[in-house]
């Protein structure tokens, strides 16, 4: 048997130590920690490794202050369109959805292309059609709404309207 | 940007990306995470990747599986191969951010070329490990 690990991310880029209280940033260990759990109980119990990433990304994608699922952040249309990926290195099986609004874990709607369809990549209503056969739980658009995501996006609306460039690679980032 | 990679016990590995994109992108722009070898890969004989970035220069370099490809054809370790995409040709062509990869014998890097990465890691033993900063 081969020693199981697991690593996860939840962005990266500039951060703004002032805006970084240590409460907020306690919060965002806090995620990641609960995302590392889920993948090591999964692990532990004898789960797969694709069963482990999907464990640690959906609880990514459920909690705000990540940029996915619940976290998303607005479209310069004041909408949300989020993207997941998954990949089986057993196999190179590989599913993927792009533009999708609905699912409330991405990932599992990435997961649900791979396992259920011949394709690798779905996106629009075939997508969320292949979530929703797969009985996947859907948000609405309150579910999805953060403040500091809208504020995000105000702020960036802005900053194009007076002709500021924006160097900032946080705005680049996802 | 959230991602995990993974190797379980018996020696499979496996990469899942998440994301909203970025703040105000145009409507219908898609990133590298849903992008297989850009954003997210997983292959047993070499590495799963997931990155964390400017998604259209980790497009162009098709980061995650350039990494893979230093593995198999250079003879490189996962931290060598990881460390030398992120680090050189990312970073040379204004491609910020970092990845996260994992090999089939439960190594992890998680390079990154900008300021922070929100991320972790946790062996079998349960150490869980999380950081912001370098």
């Amino acid at each position: 048997m081969t020693k199981f690990s697991l690593a996860v991310h939840g962005g990266a880029g500039t951060i703004l130590k002032s805006n970084l209280t240590p409460e907020l940033e306690e919060r965002y260990h806090a995620g990641l920690r609960s995302a590392l759990q889920a993948g090591h109980d999964t692990l532990q119990a004898g789960g797969s490794a694709v069963d482990a990433v999907t464990a640690a990304v959906c609880v990514l994608e459920d909690e705000p202050l990540f940029n996915a699922g619940r976290g998303a952040v607005f479209t310069s249309d004041g909408k949300q369109e989020m993207d997941a990926a998954i990949m089986d290195g057993a196999t190179r099986a590989a599913g993927a959805v792009g533009g999708i609004f609905g699912p409330r874990n991405p990932v599992r709607a990435a997961r649900a292309v791979m396992e259920k369809t011949d394709h690798v990549m779905l996106i629009g209503p075939n997508a969320l059609a292949v979530a929703r056969g797969a009985g996947l739980p859907f948000g609405d658009a309150d579910y999805f709404f953060t403040q500091s995501r809208w504020d995000a996006l105000q702020s960036t609306l802005k900053m194009r309207e007076t002709g500021r460039e924006d160097t900032d690679p946080a705005r680049r980032h996802g | 940007t959230v991602g995990a990679v993974a190797c379980d016990g018996y020696g499979n590995i496996a990469a899942a990306t998440s994301t909203g994109g970025m703040t105000a992108k145009s409507p219908g722009r898609i990133g590298d995470t849903p992008i297989i070898g850009a954003g997210t890969f997983a292959d047993n004989a070499t590495c799963a990747v997931s990155g964390t970035g400017h998604g259209e220069v980790f497009i162009r370099y098709t980061a995650a599986a350039e990494i893979a490809a230093r593995m198999r054809h250079a003879g490189q370790s996962l931290a060598q191969a990881a460390d030398h995409v992120v680090m050189q040709d990312l970073a040379l062509h204004d491609g910020s951010g970092g990845l996260i990869a994992v090999d089939a014998q439960g190594n992890v890097t998680m390079p990154f070329n900008c300021e922070g990465m929100y991320r972790g890691k946790v062996t079998e033993a349960g150490d869980l490990e999380t950081f912001i900063y370098r």
